[in-house]
């Protein structure tokens, strides 16, 4: 398992990053999950908000209008109203803190709009040059600080019960206690941990949390807690909180154990390998080992939903030109899957029962976003998406060497924009030098 | 944009302030449809 340790956080500027490489943030609306996404398709390039003016000799707070002349992820690039095609004073600004107002918030707080100081003898009818730069303009909506706080509100609250798949053995689930919640990512400690400090992060999207008596109820091996002392407050988290899989028919033609596929490797998320359907559970749950490095007692074998976008037909990277991992061990070089199938007595799982949607998600190769390190989920990092196929994504953390690369779908909860990490208050790993990796 | 996300586009008459005095322009903000 390949894991980065943590870079010591010094200023990292996105909009240096993004405007010194010429470079795209992913936009906001690609991630179904972080908050305002729905909203953010009306947040484009022309849009007029009051900012603080920076640009003045007064003592008092004052503000201008500018307007959004590049978006990266939450981030704009303003520009003050009067500099023109001017770009020497455009500065970054995160449009959800506190500081960023649709255009009349400041007439109704009392606050004057003062023109930046350094244009101020540029123009001798304020009042006429504004009217004519506004009107037909568009602004952010009146109640945008409200939408800002309402989408920043999780259900998720410390001290609920959930049961995690068990980071040391990942053919299993732990009950872990809610400890902490940023950003809709949960920090989790598993519920024998002594100190407190045996624990995993994730989103509260993950497939990798569930209600209590989940596994129970699909025949998911658990680990029971032996816990003498009760703790106060505890509470079970509510079955609704948690991601809803899709309903499939196990009744006909369904996953058998033994049948090969692609998947994922949960512990080289960097690889996609040979596996083998291990255990068929209820639900639509499947056990997958992957070939060639499976414990004897099946310790790490990994759920996955069958509609998973993390699993693929035998003969899925082929098509696409991705590199299949074949069994370690393996020999027969190039992997062929006919002549594998054959040697070990098995069969392909039919094509049919894979999730073959691919939804319009909007990702470009080359654009920038913040990603969990999956192999440390504490740790959200500075990254770019290098290669698309379908609704999978090729996630290249900034700064570190390509075999750190993980192979992520679309629909993570573990990818946001530019400037999440500042919306939520989530350190941010900005990326890395050489020095520090060395 | 707007239209598909369940919110439109309304005009509205927006105040402004300065140091001169008060006015108000036209401009557009996407509101939730009601």
């Amino acid at each position: 398992v390949k894991s980065k340790s943590v870079v010591p956080v010094e200023e990292f500027d996105w909009g240096r990053y993004i405007c010194s490489n010429n470079l795209v943030g992913a936009p906001v609306t690609c991630f179904k999950h972080v908050p305002l996404c729905t909203f953010w398709s009306d947040v484009t390039e022309g849009v007029r908000v009051e900012v603080l003016n920076s640009d003045t000799n007064l003592s008092t707070k004052v503000y201008w209008i500018a307007g959004i002349v590049k978006l990266a992820g939450f981030k704009a690039l303003l520009r003050y109203e009067g500099f023109d095609n001017d770009s020497s004073h455009d500065f970054w600004c995160n449009l959800c803190v506190p500081e960023i107002h649709p255009v009349g918030w400041c007439a109704s707080n009392g606050k004057p709009l003062v023109p930046p100081k350094s244009i101020q003898h540029k123009c001798s009818n304020w009042k006429a040059f504004l009217v004519k730069r506004l009107t037909g303009a568009k602004t952010l909506p009146s109640d945008f600080s409200v939408k800002v706080h309402e989408s920043t509100q999780y259900p998720f609250k410390k001290l609920m019960r959930v049961e995690v798949v068990d980071k040391t053995h990942l053919c299993r689930t732990r009950v872990a206690l809610v400890e902490q919640v940023i950003g809709g990512r949960l920090r989790l400690v598993y519920e024998e941990s002594q100190d407190g400090t045996d624990d995993f992060w994730c989103h509260m999207y993950s497939p990798l949390i569930h209600s209590i008596g989940w596994s129970r109820s699909i025949g998911h091996r658990f680990k029971r807690s032996d816990v003498s002392k009760k703790i106060e407050g505890l509470t079970d988290a509510p079955s609704q909180l948690f991601l809803k899989v899709k309903d499939v028919d196990q009744s006909g033609d369904w996953f058998k154990d033994n049948m090969k596929l692609e998947a994922i490797d949960p512990l080289n998320l960097s690889a996609i390998c040979v596996a083998t359907v291990r255990k068929v559970l209820a639900d639509g749950y499947l056990m997958i080992g992957i070939d060639g490095s499976e414990a004897a007692d099946g310790s790490d074998w990994f759920c996955y939903h069958s509609t998973s976008p993390s699993i693929f037909p035998a003969g899925f990277c082929e098509i696409n030109s991705i590199e299949l991992t074949p069994p370690r061990g393996y020999s027969k070089l190039p992997f062929k899957w006919f002549d594998y199938l054959r040697e070990t007595g098995s069969r392909a799982a039919p094509v049919k029962l894979f999730n073959k949607d691919v939804p319009n998600h909007g990702f470009r190769e080359g654009m920038k976003l913040e990603a969990v390190d999956l192999m440390e989920p504490r740790l959200v990092c500075v990254a770019t998406i290098t290669r698309i196929v379908h609704r999978l994504l090729r996630i290249h953390f900034d700064g570190w060497e390509d075999e750190y690369d993980q192979w992520v779908d679309c629909e993570s909860p573990d990818l946001y924009p530019v400037g999440w990490c500042q919306l939520t208050g989530y350190q941010l790993q900005p990326p890395a030098a050489q020095a520090t990796r060395e | 944009a707007a239209e598909s996300t369940g919110r439109k586009w309304e005009q509205k008459q927006v105040q402004i302030k300065t140091l001169e005095g008060e006015f108000s322009v036209t401009m557009w903000a996407s509101d939730d449809k009601k």
